[in-house]
Parts: C-alpha cells; structure tokens; sequence
C-alpha cells in the first residue's frame, strides 16, 4: 500500500434536493394510496447510489411509474407548482423499451439534477417514466405552461440531449388539457 | 453560484465507490 493516497473528498453538492417516487397501479386502491416516496438525495454521489440499488426502468411491470421531482412538489397534476404547467411528453414504440428507454431515462434523470436547462432551471418540476403495455412514456414537467420561452429552451434542449433526430418531433402539453382530455387528443401547445 | 453538472461529470461518478 505504499505510495497510495487516500482522499477525503466531500460529496458533490446538488442545486437541488430530489425526491423519487415509485408507482405501483393496484386496482383495489386509490391513485394516492399507490404512489410512495422512495427516499430524497441531494449530492451526485447519492444519486448513483439511489440509482443502482433500484430496478432499471426496463424492467418495471406494466403500470409502474417512477417520478423524480424537486424536494416539496408532488408528482401529481394538482400540486400547486404543477397546475398551471405542462409536459414534454416522449412516446416510445414497444419495442423500445429494450433499445432506447432505460437510456432516455437516465439521461432524463441527467438533465434535471445536472441543471442542463440553465436560467430556464427554476421552471423545472421533475420528470414521470410511465411503463405500459401498449407503448412507454417518458415526460418532463414545467411549472408554467404559458411561460413560451422557458418551454420551448427546455424543449429544444432536452430533444439534443435524448440525440433526436430532426425527424422526430416532442409536443408539449398543458396539464389542463391533459385532465380535461383523453390522452389521444390533446393538443400539443409547442412542438420542437 | 449554481452548481450545473454536464452529463460526462456526472458519468464519471457512477461507478466511484462512496461512504454511506
């Protein structure tokens, strides 16, 4: 051991405290009562350690969700920090779920307790991982819907940073919309 | 000032064992 140099080294601080949130759908139960806090972090190094002690996405059981979301705001559309705002929604095909959707979340999860949307940050709610049969769902929740700018930054920067090619394109919806309609036919308020 | 991590910073951690 000679020769070897131990660092004490302080964890790496985030801007924010993140909070995990773990949906199990039982019919027998109501919405609320199946959705649970995992636990909260605040440095990098929690982070990766919250991240590999729990079940990669692609390999949660249809129904499941997982949501991260700034410490004092509930995954939910009736938070107050929520109702007012949207998502940028991410559609997988089925198949994707073993190519591109533990890949996309993980880069989701990158984003957020990184920072990446710059001045835009403070409109940042969290992001839901929806696992479903018919097709998985990833989104990115802002707090204000009508705040064009912030969205459409977020937007642009979040399709760069899931390497999207200009093909494919994100619509952005207004949770208002969203509750008032069914799913297939909301419209998007911004698409990038 | 705000603590912003690109994505490869943030990489580099991911296999860094930790004191918990």
């Amino acid at each position: 051991a000679k020769g070897l140099v131990f660092e004490m080294v302080e964890k790496h601080p985030l801007q924010n405290r993140w909070a995990l949130w773990f949906f199990k759908n039982d019919k027998s139960k109501t919405w609320q009562a199946n959705l649970h806090l995992i636990t909260k972090f605040d440095t990098v190094e929690d982070f990766w350690g919250l991240y590999h002690h729990i079940q990669p996405a692609s390999k949660l059981t249809p129904g499941c969700d997982y949501s991260l979301f700034k410490d004092g705001i509930e995954p939910m559309w009736e938070d107050d920090q929520n109702k007012r705002g949207g998502r940028w929604l991410v559609t997988l095909a089925k198949q994707q779920r073993h190519t591109d959707l533990d890949h996309f979340w993980l880069e989701t999860l990158l984003c957020l307790i990184g920072e990446s949307f710059e001045r835009f940050g403070g409109d940042i709610c969290g992001a839901v991982l929806n696992v479903r049969a018919k097709g998985d769902k990833i989104a990115v929740w802002t707090c204000e819907a009508d705040n064009r700018d912030g969205v459409t930054h977020i937007g642009r920067v979040y399709k760069e940073r899931l390497g999207l090619t200009q093909k494919v394109t994100i619509g952005y919806q207004a949770h208002t919309d969203t509750a008032s309609k069914s799913h297939n036919l909301t419209k998007n308020k911004f698409v990038v | 000032g705000k603590k912003q991590y690109d994505r490869e910073f943030l990489l580099d951690f991911q296999f860094m064992p930790v004191c918990i």
